[in-house]
């Protein structure tokens, strides 16, 4: 474990809790795709999987961690599409999921490390997480704004895979550690945030609010 | 460097 990963991860943490307060305090999943969070909860579970496979003893933090992403998100995808699901701005949701999951998974049967289900899905998940924010950035360009703790969710969300980027030099650095794929993946996944990181730093942080076109 | 054998991240 180093530095990058351990903000990395607490910032992941902050993105899912950020998003979590917004939705629980506001009573209202305005703003907030669906379906971003419908992608991230099958990049979990598809990660994960491993933890139902066979009984873990939750005597490691990274277990602890896995199933707090999990129940969270399956949780956040509850109060978007159930409890608060009056809410949910179906219409401007509208980028077709399909388009993202479909590719991806072709792409992890032709692009892995091993071809056996684990490794198929871990590299499902990582293809998937690299795009899942697509919807979510693609609502924002419909409505033409974005609230200002659904900014602050993004920006801890892109930065946490920025993060993980840094982790890798440095692994790669000290520990000749590479996971290509991973890597790929995160760098894709972080260069569709760059946009959006503009209009965060020279907007929300001076207290202004994001509306499109900037 | 070599390939991480085991996924060690989240």
């Amino acid at each position: 474990m180093n530095i990058f990963r351990l903000f990395g991860d607490l910032s992941h943490l902050a993105a899912i809790a950020i998003l979590l307060l917004k939705i629980w305090k506001t009573r209202s999943c305005a703003g907030v795709s669906g379906k971003t969070q419908l992608l991230f909860a099958v990049c979990f579970i598809t990660r994960y999987i491993d933890l139902f496979l066979h009984f873990v003893s939750l005597y490691n933090t990274e277990k602890v961690m896995k199933l707090i992403y999990i129940s969270a998100s399956v949780f956040t995808c509850y109060l978007i599409f159930f409890k608060f699901k009056a809410t949910y701005d179906g219409n401007h949701d509208s980028m077709r999921a399909e388009f993202l999951i479909v590719p991806a998974a072709g792409l992890a049967c032709l692009i892995n490390t091993k071809f056996d289900a684990i490794e198929i899905l871990w590299t499902f998940s990582i293809y998937l997480e690299a795009v899942a924010i697509l919807p979510q950035l693609f609502l924002i360009s419909k409505t033409g704004e974005a609230e200002t703790i659904t900014s602050h969710y993004l920006f801890a969300q892109g930065s946490y895979r920025a993060l993980y980027i840094l982790n890798w030099i440095y692994r790669y650095h000290y520990e000749s550690h590479v996971d290509t794929i991973a890597i790929v993946a995160g760098v894709v996944q972080t260069i569709l945030y760059c946009d959006f990181f503009y209009l965060y730093i020279t907007k929300v942080v001076k207290g202004q609010k994001i509306v499109l076109p900037a | 460097p070599h390939a991480s054998k085991k996924h060690d991240e989240l």
